[in-house]
């Protein structure tokens, strides 16, 4: 096959739907990996929209070397490919079904040329349905990362990730809960937005470990939309990710 | 055919993507126009989750009268039909494809018990594409109201919008902006937390009304919880709708 890549472990960071920040939290997991030393990088296999080339502020068009497509990389050197940057118009609306995601996905595993990496996370589809589970299907997954809000781990999505992730034998390394509250750059007061945090019971629950908390962000936003989330002071949550 | 209905208005709602709070919005306008003393149903045509009957704490099966359906009472007497009520488990993710949706809508339009409604608001499904499309082709809309966030005006939303409404021949009632801001409940600080407003800009540079903001506010996640967002303070962007 060749030697276009030597990757030491595969983090998949999914989410119960859209909107919650797993995108975001994808990016952030791989500049803290990156910070710490390690060699990363990101396959974006997230269908629903171009987000994580922007917020890395990216978008080259990947550059072909022999049998192999070149990722992109980031400030920090961390690779990326992203469906997104293969289509010719970012603004187009894709319909990707299942059996299209895998195959390309696929592609992504095994023709792009990711070198030495201690770390690939993958960006995968929102939900815990079909398509997800066609890209888990796809390559060799060591471990899937949750990421929850306030609002949605008061439903069934836990229990939901845990059938997807048993159905494919992967352990769930841990749940995060994203937008958990915000803090009053003024004073300092802990606002519980989305209501009180749920994730420690849902850890207990259902026997997952929590990985931790993180606030509604302004600052956050802002880098998001500058295409500069590389800049994100570093969360301590992803200390300890093996 | 029968006389079960006599609407003088339908408002659709409508937003460019899944979690701005469209559903809440719908609820939101429903019981202001309860409120200024109208009579509203709404028509819950949103294939992506339960939200309307959750919002309003109901949770029974409409029953048969004859040949037609009755629709739900909420407390404030707002007549409700969804397609959530329809199914026998609530948590069975159904795969709506547009041709039912259309089926399904057209029934709820003819077959059920309305009576005399001075306003019908429908929730649509999320986005802009054909699944919404597929629903305001299936029943006489007057007006859309469209949800947006600050987060999402900065994209392409706004003109979707207008396209999807522009083939319709549908005008555009106004722009709302969602989670536009969170007022500090200790110290009042306005906090910016999705980024700062575009409405005001989005709606003078296509021409559209901008009906107002609202805030970030963990007392509407709360009441939400609890199915009684016809609990929630009047908002006066809903004023003036005609
Ligand atoms: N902790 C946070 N604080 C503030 N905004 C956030 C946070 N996490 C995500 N967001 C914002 O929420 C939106 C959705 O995030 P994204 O990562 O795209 O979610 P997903 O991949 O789950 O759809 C984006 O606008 C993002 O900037
Ligand atoms: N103004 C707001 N402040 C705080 N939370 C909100 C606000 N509007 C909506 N939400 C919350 O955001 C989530 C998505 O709202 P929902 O109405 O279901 O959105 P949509 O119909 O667009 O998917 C819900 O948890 C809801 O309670
Ligand atoms: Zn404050």
């Amino acid at each position: 096959m060749g030697s276009n890549k030597n990757i030491k472990h595969v983090i998949a960071v999914a989410s119960g739907k859209g909107g919650v920040g797993k995108s975001s939290v994808t990016c952030l997991l791989a500049v803290s990996l990156a910070r710490q030393g390690f060699k990363v990088g990101i396959m974006d296999a997230d269908v629903t929209g171009p987000s994580i080339p922007k917020l890395l502020g990216l978008n080259g068009h990947p550059e072909r070397e022999g049998d192999y497509l070149v990722p992109l990389k980031t400030e920090l050197g961390i690779k990326i490919m992203s469906l997104n940057l293969l289509l010719e118009q970012a603004d187009q609306p894709v319909i990707w079904r299942g059996p299209i995601i895998s195959k390309v996905v696929i592609q992504f595993w095994e023709e792009i040329a990711w070198g030495d990496l201690d770390y690939l996370v993958i960006d995968l589809p929102p939900g815990t349905g079909d398509v997800p589970l066609t890209v888990l299907q796809s390559i060799p997954v060591e471990g899937i990362m949750m990421v929850t809000t306030p609002q949605d781990l008061a439903g069934m999505v836990v229990s939901k990730a845990i059938n997807m992730a048993k159905k494919m034998e992967i352990p769930i390394i841990g749940l995060i809960e994203n937008m958990s509250y915000l803090v009053c750059p003024d004073c300092g007061k802990r606002i519980e937005v989305f209501g009180s945090s749920k994730v420690e019971t849902m850890g207990e629950k259902y026997g997952i470990k929590v990985l931790g908390r993180i606030p509604l962000d302004p600052n956050l936003v802002k880098l998001s939309d500058q295409g500069q989330i590389e800049k994100y002071e570093s969360l301590s949550l992803f200390n300890n990710i093996n």
